[in-house]
């Protein structure tokens, strides 16, 4: 009960810049997955590759990342994860399942 | 009645601009109404931002990693597994269970059925007018018709003097009607189209939303670092007529700033005219006696970027994109029955009555998602709650890999 709330989504994309199909890439198309996970204070979101024929995510292919810390940044204009990408909130971020 | 009857109520792309949520623009006096006798979740989030793996999502409380539906071609029991939906569940627990509207998103992803029989217990009902959304009805400067994205139309000159949403409030209202003396309980499925594009609404609630109040989103530039594979380039407004005249380039536009405030007074405006159709539909459920024992539920599939990051869609994770209302309006939990009046949910006309106040008496801050519906919705009607899935679970008819929010009716909030 004292555990964190965490909302999790995500976001396929079929390349790491946007085109025409970006948007709602069919599934045989794409090629990277945009996992986010939110909490009250923050955004954190890594964009791994993805394999459409295995349904498999590779999650030491990482494309990018973003992080956002809400009550600083509410409307998420400010992505920090360049900045904090050795930190240890990062690291232990990225060791969640 | 030994079960509460069950009122789902989902709107199409609506964030939480709402003014129970805060929102000091937008008027939303009948939702607002049904906040005020309900449970009001803040901060809640989908699992996909698009319509299709959403509504799937929700629908199963599975993630879109377990349904396997990403885009709009395919259907969860062909592509992963074959999990019981919500309304199923409902259907195999004795109720009568029916779709109105856009529940399921139409076509492969449901199986071309809105997954009937298995959610439903008869065929779903698409209102006829739908079928005119993407023609040639919006008039233009030019005093022609053309596919617009702003489309405020005077009703009595559209197809049937009608549109969608108007004709699923009077679907949902008759089977209201048809069942208000039954014995066997009921799981109505009422799906709004709109405030999703395009902006094809009555003219008249423009009039809530004078232009030269609209603001731009306070963040309407495409941020420095955001890594391009974050962004999308919002491709379904590009193709309307009206866009298309304004030579955007593409991917990142942006849209000139006067009509940028169109959208915004356009969306705004959509939302107040769905309003105003829940609130048809909550004062029947009211005036036919079935206020008090009808539990309500009220969210949308995911939200949409009203310019803010330069974009004007969902298909992102960014909190506008992802974040809906939610609420449950639940007879003896959420409001005391001994409060539960003559009129529970007296319709407000907000083109004729602007002036209105309501006050959330029950909200919950914390973090939750769209997955923990399922077994919150089965758990508040008096039914048992699905078990939590295992890790892999695609041979598991029956879970949820969502949280049971039953315990946040009778708890004080923590943390």
């Amino acid at each position: 009960k004292d555990e964190e709330a965490i909302a999790y989504s995500q976001y396929p994309r079929p390349a790491d810049t946007p085109q025409v199909n970006s948007d709602v890439p069919d599934l045989k198309d794409v090629k990277v997955m945009g996992y986010s996970l939110r909490s009250w204070d923050y955004r954190y979101t890594l964009w791994l590759g993805y394999n459409p024929k295995t349904f498999q995510v590779n999650v030491s292919d990482v494309h990018a990342g973003e992080l956002y810390i809400l009550a600083d940044d509410p409307g998420e204009d400010k992505n920090i994860y360049s900045d904090l990408e050795q930190s240890v909130v990062i690291k232990k971020l990225s060791t969640l399942p | 009645r030994g079960r509460r009857n069950v009122l789902f109520i989902m709107a199409d792309d609506l964030r939480p601009s709402l003014g129970c949520y805060g929102d000091s623009v937008v008027k939303s006096p009948n939702i607002d109404q049904l906040a005020s006798k309900s449970q009001v979740f803040l901060n809640t989030y989908a699992q996909q931002a698009l319509c299709a793996p959403s509504r799937a999502s929700m629908l199963t409380s599975r993630r879109p990693d377990t349904t396997r539906v990403y885009d709009f071609n395919s259907y969860w029991r062909d592509q992963s597994g074959n999990y019981t939906t919500l309304p199923q569940y409902f259907k195999s627990s004795g109720y009568f269970t029916a779709s109105v509207g856009k529940i399921f998103h139409p076509g492969i992803s449901s199986n071309f059925s809105d997954d009937y029989p298995y959610s439903w217990s008869i065929p779903a009902y698409h209102p006829p007018s739908f079928h005119y959304e993407k023609k040639k009805l919006c008039k233009g400067d030019d005093g022609k018709l053309h596919v617009n994205l702003l489309c405020a139309v005077n009703v009595t000159e559209q197809p049937g003097g009608t549109l969608p949403d108007l004709e699923s409030t009077e679907e949902a209202v008759r089977l209201l009607k048809s069942w208000a003396n039954n014995d066997a309980p009921f799981f109505l499925a009422v799906g709004f189209h709109k405030p999703h594009i395009p902006f094809r609404i009555p003219q008249e609630y423009l009039s809530l939303y004078p232009i030269e109040n609209m603001t731009l989103a306070p963040d309407p530039n495409v941020p420095e670092f955001l890594p391009p594979v974050a962004y999308n380039p919002w491709t379904d407004i590009r193709g309307r007529d009206d866009v298309q005249k304004l030579n955007v380039s593409f991917p990142y536009g942006p849209i000139p700033k006067d009509f940028q405030l169109r959208i915004r007074q356009h969306y705004f405006a959509a939302v107040s005219y769905m309003d105003a159709q829940v609130g048809r539909l909550l004062s029947s459920l009211d005036a036919l006696g079935l206020a008090d024992d009808t539990m309500v539920v009220f969210t949308s599939d995911h939200g949409w970027s009203l310019g803010e990051h330069g974009e004007w869609a969902k298909f992102s994770n960014f909190n506008v994109a992802t974040q809906v209302p939610l609420m449950f309006y639940v007879p003896g939990i959420t409001i005391p029955r001994d409060q539960l009046g003559e009129s529970t949910f007296p319709f407000i006309d907000i083109l004729t009555q602007p002036k209105y106040r309501f006050k959330n008496d029950k909200v919950r801050r914390n973090v939750v998602e769209l997955v923990d519906v399922f077994p919150t919705v089965a758990s508040m009607a008096g039914l048992r709650a699905p078990e939590h899935c295992a890790d892999v679970s695609f041979q598991e008819e029956l879970c949820t890999e969502g949280d049971n929010l039953a315990h946040t009716f009778r708890r004080r909030e923590r943390g």
